[in-house]
């Protein structure tokens, strides 16, 4: 449960997804955590959701050190804190 | 709506695209939800949704079906999922937001008789399709996402969204991510400038990829009388619904009302709660030292406050002027510094001071100038793509408003709202995109935003800030649906941008579309990179020039295609500062046919004078003589 609580929502995002990519896309994005994670059941526990439909990319509840390895990974471009926007 | 439709002559129905085509846009609006049940929203005489339509009715509590009007409803709530949630609008900003854009006329709309008149959107036929993305805690990155991942396949045309947030690298911010994708799909992404103004680097949105807007006036002024039993009358500013019963009321202030004693927390002049005795407001009009940003804003303002303890009224004293409306729960008015000094000294100067406050009337004045709180560019993200780009009436706008509202300024439920934002701006905006996308359903969401930046009037404005303000001006979607010329901008030429920006190939590489193997084959040194100050087929021209020196110089290159009927010749015009010289190459293009492209270079140069204050404004315009004036402001900017 600690660790859980230190985890934050994170958008991982890796580009453009390709036409009918999000059939595999939540696979694709297990298959990629859990490699960074090391952990397959953890890896299903903290991601949250997964676009695949135009957007390739999901979010994900990381750890500080999970955030930097995946910023590393070559299919991500950028990996993000979730944060609140307002209403103009 | 009731009348800033019109204040861009855009007058109902004369301007009307048929209905069958129109109806056949579809505008995707990621806000707060709907309110279904708004007369807005009306799907009288509309067909089913058009065969393009890929997307979903979720319904929920409160939005229990859509019509052939609002075509689907979609929410995203993926932190804290609820089983309660809806796509229903508890707010009443979505249900603003979208009735501005395409919902459907609606005569003898008002807000307690006040602005009355036919509220309507700008694309009354068009379909709608909500994507709530903001809940009472905010609006998350990962539901905005979601919607644009969605919204696109579901075949939207338009996507409004009238939310920002911090400024950051493009492949960090939600909204720039999500317009970009939906750009590579044909299409445009309408966002708001912000509310941060009128302090410069407070614009947000600032991706080129979308149309980033700034809220203006219409000709439309709110004025809220006041009298004292001096006889004197003075004006404010609100949306006071309520005629008073008497001739006069009992006036006294806060200080007066005060029942702190040394020691307590609370300054009893500002009228903070906990400061005064009920015994010594009730029945009273009050007057206020304090402006309503102090006090929280109005729905927990004086107003509030002074109605818990059974007051007549509230007079506010603003400490800085403001062009915003504002709605009272009681008589109320929010009056300039020098009103308010004046009406503390009348309190002072009698033992039986009397006010009454009159309900808010509308009249005329010059318009349009930019909101005070709309936000100015410059920017720091792309510091050579001018923001916001264009501007539209976000003031004091009447739209629709929803009856599930919760937190509810107004004493009863209404079906409208008046209110103001750079978020008001902006679906003007989108509509008047949809409305060019209508008539050109194949033009590239840069040529639509081309078409409406070229086009627009440009502001006759004292401020300083001049194009940081409101870009190429003020919308004119009857102008932009023949706009003679357009820059447009390819995906390729973004991507070449982003190399330019400094964005790494590999990250560029997975933006493009196909298989995962082809996506990685990008390399910024292969592209030719964009030339000039820029490097964009940007349809405003901006630099942010080095601090140092006054002697500046820059070069812009564009490309422009004909979109007129038949052959043409332009000859350009332009503007600039006494000492300053701007050059274009060629001066005269002429087309041959439509669809062909030309090329031409704009060089500035001159001395930044000390009165400019860093901002050097110029303007280039291509002239047809025969109606088309292809408008591009220039603007460099000298920061310190």
């Amino acid at each position: 449960q600690d660790e859980f609580d230190k985890r934050e929502p994170y958008i991982v995002y890796m580009g453009d997804a390709a036409e009918k990519y999000h059939v595999e896309a939540s696979e694709n994005h297990h298959n990629l955590l859990s490699k960074v994670i090391g952990d397959e059941s953890k890896a299903r526990e903290v991601r949250m959701y997964s676009y695949g439909k135009n957007i390739d990319g999901f979010v994900a509840r990381l750890l500080p050190n999970e955030v930097e390895m995946l910023s590393r990974e070559e299919e991500v471009v950028s990996v993000f804190k979730n944060t609140q926007r307002q209403l103009h | 709506t009731t009348r800033s439709w019109d204040f861009l002559g855009f007058v109902e129905s004369k301007y009307r695209r048929s209905e069958a085509i129109e109806s056949n846009i579809i505008v995707g609006v990621l806000d707060t939800g709907i309110y279904i049940d708004s007369p807005s929203f009306d799907d009288k005489g509309f067909g089913p949704p058009p065969a393009k339509w890929k997307g979903k009715c979720v319904t929920g509590n409160n939005l229990t079906r859509c019509n052939n009007k609002v075509i689907g409803a979609r929410y995203y709530h993926l932190k804290r999922p609820n089983y309660n949630d809806t796509a229903a609008d508890y707010d009443g900003h979505g249900t603003h937001i979208t009735s501005t854009i395409a919902g459907v006329a609606v005569s003898n709309a008002n807000l307690f008789g006040i602005a009355n008149g036919t509220a309507r959107g700008g694309v009354p036929s068009a379909r709608i399709a909500t994507y709530k993305v903001c809940w009472e805690e905010g609006c998350s990155d990962m539901d905005m996402l979601a919607a644009f991942d969605e919204a696109i396949s579901d075949g939207v045309d338009m996507i409004s969204i009238s939310i920002g947030g911090a400024s950051l690298p493009f492949f960090e911010d939600p909204i720039a991510i999500g317009s970009f994708h939906a750009m590579k799909r044909g299409i445009l992404t309408t966002c708001s400038a912000g509310n941060n103004g009128p302090g410069l680097y407070t614009v947000s949105n600032l991706a080129p990829w979308v149309m980033t807007v700034a809220a203006n006036s219409v000709d439309r002024k709110f004025e809220t009388v006041v009298k004292l039993g001096n006889g004197d009358t003075t004006t404010g500013i609100s949306v006071n619904g309520f005629n008073p019963k008497k001739k006069m009321y009992p006036l006294t202030s806060g200080f007066l009302a005060s029942n702190v004693t040394a020691g307590d927390y609370g300054e009893p002049s500002a009228c903070e709660p906990g400061t005064m005795g009920e015994d010594k407001v009730m029945g009273k009009v009050v007057y206020c030292e304090v402006g309503r940003e102090e006090a929280g804003g109005s729905s927990e303002g004086q107003d509030h406050i002074i109605r818990s303890l059974k007051g007549a009224g509230v007079i506010v004293q603003l400490l800085e002027p403001t062009d915003m409306a504002t709605s009272t729960l009681i008589p109320g008015s929010y009056v300039l510094y020098e009103v308010g000094t004046k009406i503390s000294d009348y309190i002072n100067s009698t033992k039986n001071p009397q006010a009454v406050i009159f309900k808010t009337r509308t009249t005329k004045m010059l318009a349009p100038s930019i909101a005070s709180f709309s936000a100015r560019g410059p920017q720091r993200i792309s510091p050579n793509i001018l923001k916001p780009d264009i501007s539209a009436p976000g003031l004091n706008i009447l739209a629709a408003y929803s009856k599930l509202a919760t937190v509810t300024v107004y004493a009863e439920d209404t079906l409208f709202s008046i209110m103001s934002g750079t978020s008001m701006a902006c679906p003007h905006a989108a509509a008047a995109a949809a409305y060019v996308k209508s008539f050109h359903p194949d033009w590239s969401p840069a040529a639509i935003k081309s078409a409406l930046m070229t086009t627009a009037t440009p502001m006759r404005t004292k401020d300083i800030e001049a194009e940081l303000s409101y870009g190429s001006g003020q919308i004119n979607p009857r102008r932009a649906i023949h706009p003679g010329l357009v820059y447009d901008i390819t995906e390729s030429s973004y991507l070449s941008f982003l190399c330019k920006e400094g964005y790494n190939s590999t990250s560029i590489g997975l933006l493009l579309g196909g298989s995962n193997e082809t996506k990685k084959e990008y390399r910024c040194v292969d592209h030719k990179q964009g030339l000039g100050s820029d490097g964009l087929n940007y349809p405003s021209m901006h630099k942010q020039v080095g601090s140092k020196g006054t002697n500046v110089s820059e070069t812009f290159y564009r490309t422009v295609r004909s979109v007129g009927y038949g052959p043409s010749t332009y000859v350009a015009r332009v503007w600039a500062p006494k000492g300053v010289r701007v050059e274009v190459e060629p001066r005269v293009m002429s087309f041959v046919k439509p669809g062909e492209e030309k090329h031409f270079k704009v060089v500035i140069d001159g001395v930044m004078e000390e009165a400019m204050r860093g901002i050097l404004s110029a303007s280039v315009e291509w002239d047809d003589s025969r109606g088309h004036l292809v408008r591009s402001p220039i603007l460099l900017f000298q920061a310190g």
